[in-house]
This record gives C-alpha cells, sequence and structure tokens, in this order.
C-alpha cells in the first residue's frame, strides 16, 4: 500500500471523523 | 508573481533542527481534551535530549516502520490462506504463525504525548499512533525486561483502580483478535503479545485501569501491562494506539468522543503540535474526504488519493495507480511512500524545477537531495496531494524538503517497490 506520512502532514489540522466515514485536512493548524 | 503561485520561498533555517524549544504553539487552543504533541527527539520531548537520533537512523527505522506495515498485509493473507478463514494466532504458537520480519513498529519520528494512568493519576508519555489499536505501557515487576524510560514505570501494585483480566472474561478472547496482537494465558491471568517484526514487541498481562487525558478520565479501559517490552521505544512510556479496533483508545473512548479526534503535528522537533478528542480544536479551513477500509487491514485509515500536483502542474498519473493498493495515513511512518509509477513523476517534475540547485547524493531511503551550501533563501515548488471529492493537501515547505544540514536536504518522498504494494 501506499503511505500518507508524517512529514507531509505537518501543520495540517487532520480531523478524523471515524464514525461519520470522513478525514479532513486544513492548512495552518498550527 | 507566477512563482509566488507554484512555488514558496523559504529560510533554509527553517528546515534544519534547533536546539532551543519554541513553547508558543498551540496551548493558546488547550481544551480539556487537548494535548500536547512533541516530537520524540526534539528540544520540546519531555524525553530529553537523549533521545536524538540522525536523519540517516530516523529514515533507516522508517523502513523498518514501512516493511512491518506492508508485512501485516501478507501476514494476514498468509493466516487466511492456511486456516481457509481468518483466524489470529494464540500467543504460545504465534512464532510458527507469525513469520519473523525485519522491522520495528517505534520508528524515529513519532510523536510523543502525555496521558495519566492509575488511582492516584501517574504521567506517562506514550507514543501517539494511528497505526496500531493496543495501547501498552511497561509495568513494574518488569518480570523480564523493560527499556529504559524517562517516566517512573507504573507500578500497579500502587493504583487502586488496576486489575488484570482473567481468561474466562469475554474480553479476553476477543483481545486475541486485535489484529497484530495475540493473547494467552498464565495462572488463569489473560496476557497479551504484540509482536511488531524481529526486534520491537511487548508482552505482558491485559489488564483494566482508569485513564485521563486533560480533565477526562475513563474507568476500565483496557490496556497492556507490559512484562517484557523490547524495541526502539526510545525512552517513552509505551505506545497509544489510535487504530479502528474495538480496543483502541478512540474505540475505549467513543462514549464520550465518538470517535472524533484531530491532530497537528508540528513543522519541526522545536515547536509544540496538539492532539485534540472530540470536536473542535481545528480551524474552519479544514475539508473533509472519505475515509475508507480495507476488509484485510481493519485496523487503518485508508484515504483515496487520485492526484498529485508539483509547482501547480498536475501530473498525468492514471487513478488506477492509486487506487489499485490504495492508500493509508499514518502517524507514525515519517515519509510517504508512493506508487512508483506516481513516485517517478513527481520526481521528474520536482527535479526539473529545481535544476538551478545542485544535485548531491542519496540519503537513505532519498534520492533526490540537494546541496545548499550558498543559499540562505531557496525557492521550493509547492506539492499537493489531491484526494476523491477535490480535496486538496498542500504540503508545507517543511514536509517537502527533509534532511540534516545544508548539504544535503531531500525531496521528502519515496517510492515502494511495486505499483501493486
Amino acid at each position: 500500500v501506499a503511505i500518507l506520512g508524517n512529514v507531509q502532514q505537518m501543520t495540517q489540522d487532520v480531523v478524523y471523523d471515524v464514525a461519520g466515514g470522513k478525514l479532513g485536512f486544513g492548512s495552518g493548524g498550527c | 508573481r507566477g512563482e509566488a503561485e507554484t512555488h514558496r520561498s523559504l529560510l533554509l533555517s527553517s528546515l534544519l533542527p534547533s536546539a532551543a524549544c519554541d513553547k508558543a504553539s498551540p496551548t493558546g487552543l488547550k481544551t480539556a481534551t487537548t494535548l500536547d504533541l512533541t516530537h520524540k527527539h526534539g528540544p520540546c520531548s519531555p524525553l530529553g535530549p537523549k533521545s536524538q537520533t540522525s536523519p540517516a537512523q530516523i529514515l533507516q527505522q522508517d523502513k523498518d516502520r514501512v516493511n512491518w506495515l506492508h508485512s501485516r498485509l501478507t501476514t494476514t493473507i498468509d493466516v487466511e490462506r492456511r486456516s481457509g478463514r481468518k483466524k489470529r494466532p494464540r500467543l504460545s504458537d504465534s512464532a510458527v504463525t507469525v513469520p519473523a520480519r525485519d522491522g520495528s513498529l517505534v520508528s524515529s519520528g513519532n510523536f510523543i504525548v502525555t496521558v495519566n494512568l492509575g488511582t492516584p493519576p501517574r504521567p506517562l508519555n506514550l507514543i501517539f499512533d494511528t497505526g496500531s489499536d493496543v495501547t501498552w505501557t511497561q509495568c513494574q515487576p518488569c518480570a523480564k525486561f523493560c527499556h529504559k524510560q524517562l517516566d517512573p514505570i507504573f507500578d500497579p501494585a500502587k493504583s487502586a483502580t488496576y486489575s488484570n483480566v482473567s481468561c474466562e472474561q469475554a474480553v479476553c478472547q476477543r483481545y486475541g483478535d486485535v489484529p497484530g496482537v495475540s493473547r494467552g494465558c498464565s495462572a488463569s491471568t489473560c496476557l497479551y503479545g504484540i509482536q511488531y517484526g524481529d526486534k520491537s514487541f511487548s508482552v505482558g498481562f491485559l489488564a483494566k485501569e482508569k485513564i485521563a487525558i486533560g480533565r477526562d478520565s475513563f474507568d476500565d479501559f483496557y490496556f497492556g501491562c507490559g512484562q517484557n517490552n523490547l524495541g526502539l521505544f526510545g525512552g517513552s512510556a509505551g505506545l497509544l494506539g489510535l487504530g479502528r479496533d474495538e480496543f483502541s483508545f478512540v474505540s475505549q473512548t467513543a462514549s464520550k468522543y465518538g470517535k472524533f479526534f484531530s491532530y497537528c503535528l508540528p513543522s519541526t522537533p522545536s515547536n509544540v503540535g496538539k492532539l485534540t478528542f472530540g470536536k473542535g480544536g481545528y480551524s474552519n479551513r479544514v475539508k473533509f474526504t472519505s475515509l475508507l477500509t480495507k476488509p484485510e487491514l481493519p485496523s487503518f485509515y485508508f484515504v483515496d488519493v487520485v492526484g498529485v500536483s508539483v509547482g501547480g502542474k498536475k501530473l498525468t498519473i492514471p487513478a488506477s495507480i492509486f487506487s489499485s493498493a490504495g492508500t493509508l495515513i499514518d502517524s507514525g511512518t515519517v515519509i510517504s511512500r508512493l506508487p512508483p509509477t506516481a513516485y517517478a513523476a513527481i520526481r521528474a517534475e520536482f527535479r526539473k524545477q529545481m535544476s538551478r540547485y545542485k544535485l548531491t547524493e542519496a540519503l537513505s531511503l532519498l534520492d533526490t537531495c540537494y546541496d545548499f551550501s550558498n543559499f540562505t533563501t531557496i525557492s521550493v515548488p509547492k506539492v499537493s496531494f489531491v484526494f476523491g471529492g477535490g480535496v486538496e493537501l498542500a504540503v508545507a515547505p517543511a514536509g517537502v524538503l527533509y534532511g540534516g544540514s545544508k548539504k544535503q536536504i531531500c525531496l521528502a518522498l519515496a517510492g515502494n517497490g511495486d505499483d501493486g504494494d
């Protein structure tokens, strides 16, 4: 499988709505 | 003006490690369920500077992590083929049914959060991991082996709310079904074993205890009380498993947080990020794509990558290249691994747009590295991943380049061995 690693996730808000089946990305989270 | 839309100008010093911790980061957003999140090896880490590791070592350990993730798929298939149905090995015969493979779960690119366990509460610094389910910590009396950790090792005898799980309890049976976990029994006490490869593992008692994060606490939280723990855990007290299984921290706290959590990983080890449980605590810029599941890898969070752009140029990569094997998102893997066809296209375009800079030798698995010795500021193409529904992840500059010194800073992406991987 391909893998989205943590370096590419840096400073993003990464939001897991597991019950709702959604994953969110937003720039400038921290 | 055109270049400003497609490239970013950045100070090289912003990519390199700093000796001081900038605690200013997101602490202003702190709520009852938001935890500080720090890089295991940075100056903000509660584990201290002794745990620092070189980029080459981090990348080597990252290879182990990816080998382990890939082996999870093949192990599942092996077990299913042998038994004709999905079956998890028992602890006693795990050496036979789970092939020894290279790799360790805990690579050096991991992040640390602090939770409190027991009554009275004891703080423990755990590695935060969306790629596994089991939460475990080292426990006294460390019957076989405990690695060195920053916090005092958790002592069940000093907690008023700790109890072991007996073999007769249904939860003991079900724990053996957690992906990657084996279970056993000793004097009627339920044992767990989590084996990550040929180096890292934790074995001990399956136990029930009060756990607290921020001001929230949860009674009867099931976790592993490790008596034999070996691996690259780097001073941490264990792991906080945030996978999808029923025993992950996410599932066990679902009644309060509704399986909703978010995090922001800091751009450098010198900054502090955050991990939040429950809704809120993230910006209104967040856009959502579908979270997918793969029945053969039920613990993992899969996403639908459909394309990549480099420097504003959308690359021509057939959608089937991404969809054939799928893409999972993991907090414990450092460098993203892409299908080789996709990686080759990204690399070619990135090198073309970076042609003004001098290429230098590879750094471990990173094959597109530059010598920026003569620069203080560089211009780097923006890299974006596009997901189903048109959601875009514009990778931060710190996520495009990776390295330890100005002489060798590399494109922070790598290819898998085969498009089908």
